[in-house]
Parts: structure tokens; sequence; C-alpha cells
């Protein structure tokens, strides 16, 4: 734990003196090392800890009986502000059916996704459609069939060859069997895949989802801000899933996509059954990366 | 690695984030770095930068190379089974199709074993790629025992003679105690049908992931060993440097690097071409 590495840190280094400013300096050493660890991003743990240490330098802590507290309600405190506000809630406010485009990186778990987001809506008493449109990776429309039927949520699969069309027939389909929401799995594909991304542009001017989700595997490392910038720049996606959050990575990457394309964690994916959905808590994300 | 006219500290930390961007991790960076810097007291280099980044490259070159080498594929036999484990969505599945495509090239007969039976559509997902390769894949249908299918193609691959037997496994999470329990059921069914089998564990590895990389190989050892690492998606951005702690703390060597998701997107592993491509 944080607390406990950092109270035997603090013991030893001060001895009997006072804090001193070096004292301080060592301990972001410290937290450096914990952040990296946890797969936070190289530059957002450099700024980071650049501006704690300015905090943890300040008179309050230095003149403190019990610096390390001092510290690490610090650290704690501006890793919540970096994380956000927690609770930011999906915009489905308009007129049915509302389109939501769930898009990622390959094996993120978009389709795992889709489905337990269609019964997470479904129990909030709206009428969810999934849409297949990965028309590439082997079985990925009889994935979320079963998934559907598993649910007992209809899924729109018509053998259609363009997702681009599948995703805008989707929505004719929804309005025909008064489906108020329409979840499009899109194909796992690399944010530097032109082609590939221009097809979820296409699908992006074709249907006009007020929510486009990006789901992200939890045990992403340095890597993942790249991804995310450039789904967020093609875009503009409206928030941010966590995946396989039951493992037991540190989940640095959902600071690092969080502080870097400044969009909302909405949900977080805690397992490989439908109902392991939650909906995103800052402060057990930041006691889950200092931990 | 930019231009400096001497060996200076930035040229280190430079090299040191460039490391733990590549997800290398704070220790193994640390030790490579100390390597680095005992080459450079011995090498004359004039601060060539150039120079800096050979020492570099062999010193990592060094780390992951001897594994591999000493270490030779265990595939003599019939069969030689190979079993795939590994997290979710790392590219297991996909894995097995260029193995398979990798081995065909060889003329070897292969059979795959479709012991995911757990993930909704997971077995035609292998059934798909087995008719694209023209393989057969063994398989019990959704909800079977992993292990009994694992047991009946290994059977299979013995009485027909084929070279290859490579045996698909649910995406699991090292964490979960029971899941981690039905992979050892899975491994034990293959021993009672040859002792020797499986006579390859290849971990699957997403090349974008982070320090977690690390347990899951250490779990995963301790449950069904892990003879060789595949690490996937190098084709993206990721550079795949969490192979290099499991390398140097597990001596577990990477055997094959997947660039893409067709069956031909497999290269096997090159100690030197994987160095310079952590340091681009
Ligand atoms: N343990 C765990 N497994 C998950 C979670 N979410 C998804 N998975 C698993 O991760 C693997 C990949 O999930 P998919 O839904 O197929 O991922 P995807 O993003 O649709 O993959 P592609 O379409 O190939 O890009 C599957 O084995 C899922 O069961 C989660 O929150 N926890
Ligand atoms: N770009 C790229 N994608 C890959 C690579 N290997 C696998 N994939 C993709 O990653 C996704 C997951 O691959 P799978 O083979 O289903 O992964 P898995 O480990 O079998 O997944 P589970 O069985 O659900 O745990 C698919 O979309 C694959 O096409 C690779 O080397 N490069
Ligand atoms: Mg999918
Ligand atoms: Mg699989």
């Amino acid at each position: 734990q944080l607390t406990e590495r950092f109270e035997s840190f603090f013991k030893k280094i001060r001895g009997h003196g006072k804090l001193s400013e070096d004292n301080i300096r060592d301990s972001m050493r410290e937290v450096r090392r914990i952040l990296l660890e946890a797969d936070v991003n190289f530059k957002v743990v450099k700024d980071f800890i650049g501006r704690v240490q300015e905090k943890a330098l300040g008179q309050e802590v230095i003149k403190s009986i019990t610096p390390g507290q001092q510290v690490i309600k610090i650290i704690h405190d501006e890793l919540i502000v970096l994380l956000g506000e927690g609770q930011s809630r999906l915009d489905l406010s308009g007129l049915p059916p509302i389109p939501l485009m769930i898009v990622g990186l390959q094996g993120s778990g978009k389709t795992t996704f889709c489905a337990k987001l269609a019964l997470h809506l479904r129990r909030k008493g709206k009428f969810p459609l999934l849409a297949a449109a990965d028309v590439y990776r082997p079985a990925a429309i009889d994935q979320l069939k079963q998934l559907g039927k598993q649910l007992d949520i209809p899924v729109w699969a018509p053998g259609q060859a363009n997702p681009v069309q599948i995703c805008k027939d989707a929505l004719v389909e929804a309005r025909k069997t008064g489906r108020d929401v329409v979840l499009m799995d899109t194909a796992g594909r690399l944010h530097i895949d032109q082609e590939m991304m221009d097809e979820l542009v296409k699908i992006r001017e074709a249907v006009k989802p007020p929510e486009i989700l990006y789901v992200a595997d939890g045990m992403g490392g340095q890597d993942a801000v790249k991804a995310a910038l450039e789904f967020a720049a093609k875009l503009d996606f409206n928030g941010v899933v966590l995946t396989k959050m039951d493992g037991d990575s540190k989940g640095g990457a959902a600071l690092s996509i969080r502080a870097v394309t400044g969009k909302p964690i909405r949900f977080i994916g805690n397992g490989e059954k439908p109902d392991a959905l939650e909906e995103f808590h800052p402060d057990r994300m930041a006691s889950r990366i200092l931990g | 690695i930019s231009s400096h006219s001497k060996i200076s500290e930035e040229l280190y930390d430079e090299l040191e984030e460039t490391l733990i961007t590549a997800d290398v991790g704070i220790d193994s960076t640390l030790a490579i770095l100390e390597t680095l810097r005992e080459k450079v007291r011995k090498v004359s280099t004039n601060g060539d930068p150039e120079i800096i980044y050979d020492l570099l490259t062999d010193t990592i070159d060094e780390v992951m190379r001897p594994a591999a080498e000493e270490k030779p594929l265990n595939l003599g036999h019939t069969p030689s089974v190979i079993l795939i484990v590994g997290v979710n969505g790392s590219g297991k599945t996909t894995t097995i199709a260029k193995l398979t495509y990798h081995f065909l090239k060889q003329n070897k007969k292969v059979l795959l074993a479709a012991a995911d039976t757990f993930r909704a559509a997971a077995t035609e997902q292998i059934v798909e790629w087995g008719d694209r390769l023209g393989v057969q894949v063994i398989q019990q249908g959704h909800g079977a025992d992993p292990a009994a299918v694992a047991f009946d193609a290994l059977q299979s691959a013995k009485a027909r003679g084929f070279d290859i037997l490579i045996v698909d496994t649910a995406g699991r999470l090292h964490n979960k105690a029971n899941l981690m329990h039905e992979l050892e059921k899975i491994y034990r069914a293959m021993k009672k049908q040859d002792p020797e089998a499986p006579h390859e564990v290849f971990l699957v590895l997403d090349g974008t992931t982070g320090q977690n990389a690390l347990q899951q190989a250490k779990i995963f050892q301790e449950t069904s060993g892990v003879t060789g690492l595949v690490i996937t998606k190098l084709d993206g951005t990721a550079k795949g440097g969490a192979v290099i702690p499991i390398c140097r703390e597990l001596g577990i060597p990477l055997r094959f690097i997947g660039i893409g998701e067709k069956m031909e997107d497999l290269e096997p592993f090159d100690p030197s071409a994987f160095a310079r491509a952590l340091l681009a």
C-alpha cells in the first residue's frame, strides 16, 4: 500500500530531524517509481510530480509532524482531480433511436462491452438493439449474436458487408421495431490504420451518434495514450471504458488516457459476464493506482 | 537518439525515457543502462551517439538472445504439442492461425484443438481459421470440458500421425484461481495421454500491455509452465518492451512476433531487429 510504503520511507529519511526540501524531493522519486510501475504515462508522471512537488514543498508539509501523511494527501487529492469527477452520464437525451458507437484497438473488449451496456440500458428501461458492424474478424458477428441471444436482446446482423450501411440500416430497423438505443459494435483497429480510422469517421457521419465510447484495455502500458489521442483526434469520442479491471494491473492507463485526452471515464469492465459493468469511481481508481 | 557532443547525463536521461516509454519498466531499464555505462567506460566512444546506440542495442540483444538460443524449439515429436495460453484478448486464437500457416509452409501436418469452450463464438472463430487454412479442428462445442477436448485432440493427433497439435485455450486473467486451476487440468489431461506433452507452452502477450506482463508470466509459469513467449500487435505503435523483464527475471525466450491480423503476419523473433525497433 502507498501509505505503508511512504510511512516507512519517511521514517527512514527523517530520522530524528525535521523534514528537509531534499527529503521531499527524494519522496517524489519514490512516487515517480510507483506511478511508472503502475503504467502511468511517462509525460503524465513528469507533469504530475512537478505539480505535487510544488505543493509538497509548501510550508504546511515542512512544518508538519506527519509530513508523510501530508504528502500522501496531496498526491491522493491531485490524482482525484486528474481522474475527473465521477458519475459522468451517457447522453441519451435525443430523439430515439439513439445511435452509440463502440470503438477501440483490437481485443480491448468492445464486443463484450456492447452486450454489457445493452443489459445495463435495458435494466434502466431502454429497448436496446445491438448492431454487428465488425465484418472482418472471423465469427465476430456470431459472437455478438450469441451474446444477444444469451440476454434476449435483438442483434442486427443482416449479412451485409459494408459497416457504414450496417449501421445506417440498424437505425431503420430500430425505428421499425420500437428499439430506442442502437449499440454499434465495430471492428478492433489500429489508430495508425488510415483506412480503418476513416471507416469510423464515415460511420459517424452517417449516423451522427451523440455518444462514442472508446474502449481501452485496463492492462495497457505506455502506448495507451497514443492510440487514445488518435481516436480522439479522428472521432472526438465522448467517453472512455476501461476493461479487464478484474485483473491485477494497477490501471495507470486510466489516468494517462484521462489526463491526455481530457475525456471522462464512463464505465469499468470488471469481468467477462454481461453484468460485470460498473460506473467509474475516481477515488477507487486513485487507491488502485497508488496501492 | 538526438545528437550530443559528449556522453552527458542528458543522454542517459533520454535513453531512460525511451526505454520506459517502450514498457521496459524501471528495474530492467536501470539494469540495462548500468550495463551500458560499463560498456561505454571500456570503449572509446568520443561521445558519438551512434556508438552509444549500437552498444545499447547490443545490451538489449544480450538480454534477450541467450534464452532463445540456448533452448531450441522442442518440436521433433509425433505429434509435438503446443499449448497456447494468455489473458483475454491478447491474440491467442489469431496467433494459432499464424503458427499453423508457418508450420504448413514447412510441410508439417497440423491439427488444432478448440479448447476454449467458454467464450461466445470461440469455437466458430477457430473453426473459421481452420477452414481458411485447410486444417482440421477438434471441437466439442460450447460448454464442453476443455480438458476433454485437449485429451481427445491429442489422442487423435497421435493415432493419425500429425506433426503438430496446437491447443487453443480461453483467455483468462492470472489472478483468477479457478481459471488457473482449469488450465492446470487441461495441462494434466494432456500429460495422461503423453507424459512429454505439451512440448511447448506459449504465453501470448498483447504488445500494448504494460508492467502487468511480468506478473502474467510468473503465474502462468507456475500453473502450466511457459516455454516460450509470443508478443502480438507490434504492427501498432507499442514496442513490446514488457517482454524484457520476463526474459531477464524468468529466462523465458521470446519466440515469435505478431505484426498483423492475417495468417502471414508472424515473424520469428530476431533479437537485434527487436532491439533496434524498440529504440526507434
Ligand atoms: N476478465 C475480463 N475479460 C474481459 C472483459 N471485457 C472483455 N473481456 C474478455 O476479453 C476478450 C476480448 O473481448 P472482445 O469483446 O472480444 O474484444 P473486442 O474488443 O471486441 O475484440 P476485437 O473485436 O477483436 O477488437 C474476451 O475473452 C472477453 O471475454 C473484462 O472486463 N474482464
Ligand atoms: N493488429 C494486430 N491485431 C492482432 C494481432 N494478433 C491478434 N490481433 C487481433 O486481436 C484481436 C483479438 O485476437 P484473438 O485471437 O481473438 O485473441 P484471443 O487471445 O484469442 O482472445 P480471447 O480468446 O477472447 O482471450 C482480434 O481482432 C485479432 O485480429 C496482431 O499481431 N496485430
Ligand atoms: Mg469485437
Ligand atoms: Mg481466443
